[in-house]
């Protein structure tokens, strides 16, 4: 409000200054005619107060704005000349702006470049959040797809200054996208998406040494440079929170569909590149992502370490129980742990894994994890029951560690910790029990210590089953994750391998198993690519 | 039952790394080696 | 109690934003820079035609493959980019070596006449990338200066 009289005036006169000065060499050296620029900006008063500043960027980036608006219904020219002279103005407008980050204060005035350039992006996004509002559905996402991605690419691109403030400039686009995430301004979803999916972006978010790689599969000395991955895991999870409820109906619209098939491409990328990333972010993943949404699943559970090999798992007479693997525990992130609450629950929670009382404790859990909405599919708090399983599951190997023993069938029975799975699997209603034998199988990932665990305790809840219900439950949710295409992760392959091929859980002679000629014939047929 | 997302234009086999060359969520093949941008000698910036 | 259920009335915008936006999808060209030539005009071509780029067509032995009226093409025409980098990759392993001032690239015809620190001297083919074709130059100086 209250712009100062004249400014819209001068910020035109400058804006048009600035495109003489760029068309007249645009790649050769900008920086040589910056100064004198500058020297303008100062005579038209735009640099004599952090007020003026901002609105000289408001006011510019309106009209980088405006101008697309006005160009974009053109039908006199072809889509792809319209985009052309429009990108010229925005590109040389972003230009100005990576050359006022670049030279405000020293080359060491690392702060005062940062804070320029958060500024900026505060404005884009503002504008932005207006214009999404005002437009509706007539909202373009255009000049500001143009705005941040050419913002971008210049300001990573080879230069010792920018080199000096990357760290924060990465951080300043992490957090602007997701201020822009698709929950907030799903005009600009398809945009924002191939924003954080872009090749460099992902490359400098993601990118570790070998050595870095490596450390972090497992959980030893943690990695100083983790935070890009933290950003990026907290895009993804708002892109799956946005998608979750389209997923849910599995009829998927036109473009709900296309948004999910440009997501399993990014995964797919991120699966070849960067399993490591998936491998470690699994957990806050599978929370957000719809229980129907098999696949993508799959497809995040089935990253492992890049310098792991994986054992066949149709090899005849595989032992697990040998695999040096499992005596290691994967690095989760976040700490799940957090998501246990109230603090009082967590406490008797803890209270019960050590001393195995009381037993009203047990009925509690399940009450505890039940939310008072009871609209299907929200009657259990899904971050609770996920929480709840993964950190009784690494308490259960801890306590049997530090008995001098490794998990196995007979190590994980007769314990609090088990004592809580039986009860969960008994005790809930078909869609908790549903949900939390999916908590469970999310843990069949690489080999390693929970997976391993997590194994033995769905097989021994199957053996140990006072109901054939539970049994077919258990059987359903190892099933619907392996009749999808691929990819599949190892520790499901192998655990249903178990399943069908140890006579000790007699899988065929039960029920449910022969209850239709369709079923038995996919169990057949399942069992026949699994032999 | 899923997608096959081998028939997603992303070259799954490669023994490399593939965002280098990643065109997008909507591409359905990697990018041309001219869609990629390459920061060479300033020399050969001649337009 | 896990299968579909009715979008609500803040998903159900969220919807209708997302259809508007599938009007009007982003395109290839804005996430690239500008290209002053060859700019991204999709033209649909027959299913049998080639949809993709051929297999190992990013890689430096694809691009020496090439005729040399071809590298030159994609030298000019494609800067900035990757296939610029390694159109003259294929054209060094040619023996063209770039002249920076003239911003053409030469071949040396003959032995030089004359080799000092400095510049070398004698026949040379060198490519008219205004005239666009091969043109020889005798007596010549390749200024070392000037090789890129």
């Amino acid at each position: 409000f209250d712009d100062p009289p004249g400014l819209l005036e001068k910020t035109e006169y400058l804006l048009k200054e600035w495109l003489t000065i760029y068309s007249a060499a645009p790649n050769r050296d900008p920086g040589k005619t910056f100064s004198a620029y500058i020297h303008q900006m100062n005579v038209q008063g735009i640099l004599k107060s952090d007020d003026i500043i901002t609105r000289f960027f408001r006011l510019s980036t309106q009209m980088m704005v405006e101008l697309c608006y006005r160009q974009i219904p053109d039908q006199t020219q072809s889509p792809s000349t319209v985009r052309a002279k429009l990108f010229h103005t925005i590109d040389a407008y972003v230009k100005l702006i990576v050359l006022l980050v670049k030279h405000s204060g020293d080359a060491n005035a690392i702060t005062t470049k940062t804070n320029l350039l958060n500024k900026v992006l505060g404005i884009v996004v503002g504008v932005l959040l207006q214009d999404h509002d005002v437009q509706a559905t007539d909202f373009h996402q255009l000049p500001y797809h143009r705005i941040l991605i050419t913002l971008f690419l210049d300001l990573n691109a080879p230069d010792p200054v920018l080199e000096s403030i990357n760290y924060p400039i990465l951080a300043a686009f992490c957090h602007t996208f997701h201020l822009l995430r698709p929950r907030k301004v799903p005009g600009f979803a398809y945009a924002w998406l191939e924003l954080i999916s872009h090749r460099i972006f992902i490359g400098r978010l993601l990118g570790l040494t070998p050595q870095q790689k490596r450390q972090r599969a497992y959980d030893q000395t943690p990695v100083t440079d983790v935070q890009g991955w933290n950003f990026y895991a907290q895009l993804l999870i708002d892109l799956f929170k946005y998608l979750a409820p389209f997923l849910r109906n599995a009829e998927l619209a036109k473009p709900v569909q296309l948004l999910y098939k440009g997501t399993l491409r990014v995964l797919l990328i991120l699966l070849h590149d960067f399993p490591e990333f998936l491998c470690e972010f699994h957990y806050g993943f599978c929370d957000v992502i719809p229980p129907n949404c098999i696949q993508m699943r799959n497809l995040i559970l089935s990253a492992f370490p890049r310098n792991m090999r994986l054992p066949d798992p149709f090899t005849p007479n595989l032992k697990v129980d040998v695999l040096q693997e499992i005596s290691l525990s994967p690095k989760i992130s976040p700490d799940f742990q957090c998501y246990i609450q109230p603090s009082s629950f967590k406490k008797d929670l803890d209270l019960y894994l050590k001393t195995r009382a009381p037993v009203t404790f047990l009925s509690e859990i399940r009450t505890t994890m039940q939310q008072s909405c009871c609209e299907p599919g929200m009657r259990y708090n899904l971050s609770l029951l996920n929480a709840i399983v993964l950190y009784v599951g690494t308490q259960a190997i801890q306590h049997i560690r530090s008995k001098g023993l490794v998990p196995n069938t007979s190590t994980i029975a007769h314990s609090a910790h088990m004592d809580i799975f039986q009860n969960l699997s008994v005790d809930l209603d078909t869609e908790g029990r549903y949900l939390f034998l999916n908590a469970i199988a999310n843990q069949l990932r690489f080999p390693n210590s929970h997976t391993h665990y997590f194994s033995c305790t769905l097989l021994y809840l199957f053996a140990e089953a006072n109901s054939e219900a539970i049994q077919e439950q258990i059987t359903r949710v190892l099933l619907e994750r392996l009749i999808v295409n691929r990819p599949h992760p190892w520790g499901l392959l192998i655990t249903f391998i178990e399943l069908i091929k140890n006579p000790a859980y007699k899988f065929w002679h039960h029920e449910f198993v022969h209850c239709a000629p369709e079923i038995e014939k996919l169990f057949e047929s399942v069992a026949r690519s699994c032999m | 039952l899923g997608q096959d997302l081998t028939a997603l234009g992303l070259n799954l086999n490669s023994p490399e790394n593939i965002y280098p060359t990643f065109a997008g969520p909507w591409a359905d093949a990697p990018c041309r080696p001219q869609d990629v941008e390459f920061h060479g000698p300033p020399e050969y910036i001649i337009n | 109690p896990l299968g579909p259920v009715p979008l609500s009335k803040d998903h159900q915008f969220q919807f209708t934003m997302l259809e508007s936006a599938f009007l009007h999808l982003p395109h290839p060209s804005d996430s690239e820079r500008i290209k002053l030539y060859l700019p991204r005009n999709p033209c649909p071509t027959p299913h049998y035609y080639n949809q993709g780029p051929l297999p190992h067509s990013d890689s430096l032995e694809f691009f020496q493959r090439l005729s040399t009226e071809t590298l030159f093409f994609i030298f000019y025409y494609m800067e900035g980019s990757k296939a610029q980098y390694l159109a003259a990759k294929a054209l060094k392993k040619q023996s063209w070596r770039f002249h920076t001032k003239y911003m053409m690239w030469f071949q040396r015809h003959e032995e030089p006449k004359l080799i000092n620190e400095e510049y070398e001297q004698g026949t040379y083919i060198y490519f008219d990338y205004e005239k666009w074709g091969q043109r020889k130059k005798e007596g010549f100086t390749f200024e070392y200066k000037y090789l890129e």
